[in-house]
């Protein structure tokens, strides 16, 4: 990749714990525009995973695009990826790289 | 209304 490419993670995170346990900022129309996670919280199911860092930015949670999402729009796709009984994780492909890509 | 501001908003998990 170029110097310039971000690179890009994908993360499983199993529902290990009762929460998530992330909290995220940003979205589409903000200075952030994809969310970024601002939060991992001890004990929920992120910080079980142990591959998601504060700083990360969030393009896709179970393949589904957050681009041009704004923030409570994103922040509904992530809630329902933790909710829903058809899988027992959820999906977030990651960029270490602030940009708006 | 105002212009949409979400700049400070956070949502957890």
């Amino acid at each position: 990749p170029g110097l310039l490419e971000p690179t890009s993670t994908l993360v499983r995170v199993a529902k290990s714990a009762s929460t998530l346990g992330i909290a995220i900022e940003g979205g589409a129309n903000t200075r952030q525009p994809l969310p970024r996670i601002v939060t991992i919280q001890r004990g929920g199911s992120a910080h079980n995973c142990g591959q998601l860092k504060v700083g990360q930015v969030i393009l896709e949670v179970n393949g589904v695009s957050l681009r041009g999402r704004e923030h409570r729009d994103a922040a509904r796709i992530i809630a329902e990826a933790f909710k829903t009984k058809e899988r027992d994780h959820v999906d977030f492909l990651v960029t270490e790289f602030n940009v708006a890509l | 209304s105002p212009p949409k501001e979400y700049e400070d908003e956070v949502t957890f998990f």
